[in-house]
């Protein structure tokens, strides 16, 4: 799962497959055409900046420990952006 | 605030909701009263009603599930996503389901159904997330607290954009469709405020605006009801005076003075009195005279008592203008009668009538 990771902390897999569902339910993460599995780095970056703008984070496209545990947070299950 | 694409929004403001079931974590009464407070939230800030069915297919239907519920958008166990609502359309259009494997309380422990519900709604009438952390539709759960429960601007703006502004091209419709069936339109309230302005309630003019401005009272004054039957200005008290059944409240600019609401008998009325249809400050005389069924009162504003030898009869001052007033307001001498179509420009220095205009020739239709 390439999510583009800020060097200084440790994600296990664990956390990095609940990015990506996050980012697929509210943000339109779709798999990338080239398979299933393979998703290309940057969409993943594209999305985490969509969501580090929605809420007011450095927008650096890089999976950091300020929006990890955002994404942990009680919410709505309606997308953040328009689908 | 933000909508969903193509501003998606109920073409009607007459919508329905059925709740399917229920939580185990809440008496029954305790869900109906939360969802019911919910909607209110969006009720009071735009012309939606809100009706409950009990059996049927209605607009909003309400449900709570766990896991996949049957619209392929599973729920994840407790917390994370506590629920989801769909946009306004038919089927699962402005449907809401919640959570149940959340812990759901009508107070700050686990999450708060009302609050959760009133966020939902706002999805069900077409509003997204908004990226405002104080408002309602973001997407994130805040317990703000048991009391008083005031809808914040950025979600008030978003949803009177999607069902004040259909109004207000309503309202153009209605000077257009004014011009070909006159007796369309009528006014049952009116006020002179801030000396250069009227406020028809809901239309504001301002001399500075070729458009009649729509606006809610509830977005000026959020703790008045959602309709009055009179209001005027003192300019002497630099206050304005809005009734509502036996009801008044005095108002500075947005706030409302001290002591407010009182009743009216406590003005001089009689106490069997229900209501005023109409009210007016006459700035020459420091007087101002109320209207109630067929009949009306004079009010000293310097001694602040009703004078002696009223209520007298409309039709015996004020002959022609009819036996009841819709909203009068006064301007450069004249008093302006609003009686359903028509409008009757009285001379209150001749005493007699000297125009009869269409009620919204107010708003150059």
């Amino acid at each position: 799962i390439p999510v583009p990771l800020e060097d200084s902390h440790e994600f296990t897999e664990k956390d990095l497959q609940f990015a990506e569902r996050y980012l697929r339910n509210h943000y339109d993460l779709r798999p990338n055409p080239a398979g299933i599995m393979r998703k290309s780095a940057n969409t993943v970056a594209s999305k985490l900046r969509e969501m580090q703008a929605f809420f007011g984070l450095e927008v650096t496209g890089k999976l950091d420990e300020e929006t990890y545990e955002l994404m942990q947070k009680p919410r709505c299950g309606v997308p953040d952006v328009g689908e | 605030y933000n909508f969903f694409p193509r501003k998606l929004k109920w073409s009607k403001t007459n919508l329905t909701y059925r709740i399917m079931n229920y939580t185990s974590d809440l008496r029954r009464a305790e869900v109906d009263r939360a969802f019911k407070k919910a909607f209110k939230v969006w009720s009071d800030v735009t012309p939606l009603n809100f009706t409950r069915i009990r059996s049927g297919i209605a607009d909003i239907m309400i449900s709570f599930g766990t896991k996949e519920h049957g619209d392929f958008y599973p729920f994840d166990g407790p917390s994370g996503l506590l629920a989801h609502a769909f946009p306004p359309g038919p089927d699962y259009g402005g449907d809401a389901h919640f959570d149940d494997d959340e812990a759901w309380s009508d107070d700050s422990r686990g999450y708060n159904l009302f609050l959760v519900a009133a966020h939902e709604f706002g999805h069900s009438l077409g509003l997204e997330h908004s990226r405002d952390p104080g408002a309602l539709m973001f997407p994130i759960y805040t317990y703000t607290g048991k009391t008083g429960f005031v809808l914040p601007d950025d979600d008030v703006q978003g949803i009177q954009e999607l069902y004040v502004k259909m109004l207000q091209l309503k309202t153009e419709r209605v000077c257009t469709h004014f011009s070909f069936h006159r007796s369309f339109f009528n006014v049952d309230k009116s006020a002179n405020i801030y000396l250069n302005e009227i406020v028809l309630f809901f239309w504001r003019l301002h001399p500075q605006m070729v458009e009649a401005e729509l606006v809610l009272l509830k977005s000026f004054w959020p703790e008045l009801p959602n309709k009055i039957d009179a209001a005027y200005e003192n300019p002497i008290k630099d206050l304005v005076f809005m009734f509502k059944g036996k009801k008044v409240w005095a108002l500075n600019g947005y706030d409302i003075v001290e002591d407010f609401p009182k009743k009216i008998y406590e003005m001089g009325f009689p106490k069997e009195m229900k209501r005023i249809d109409a009210a007016v400050h006459i700035k020459d005389t420091g007087k101002t005279l109320f209207f109630t069924g067929n009949k009306y009162w004079s009010y000293d504003e310097e001694a602040e008592v009703m004078e002696a030898g009223y209520p007298r009869l409309i039709e015996e001052e004020f002959a022609g203008i009819g036996d009841h007033v819709d909203a009068v307001y006064e301007r450069n001498g004249y008093l302006y009668f609003f009686n359903g179509p028509l409008q009757f420009e009285y001379s209150i220095w001749s005493k007699r009538i000297v125009r009869v205009l269409h009620t919204n020739s107010i708003f150059w239709c």
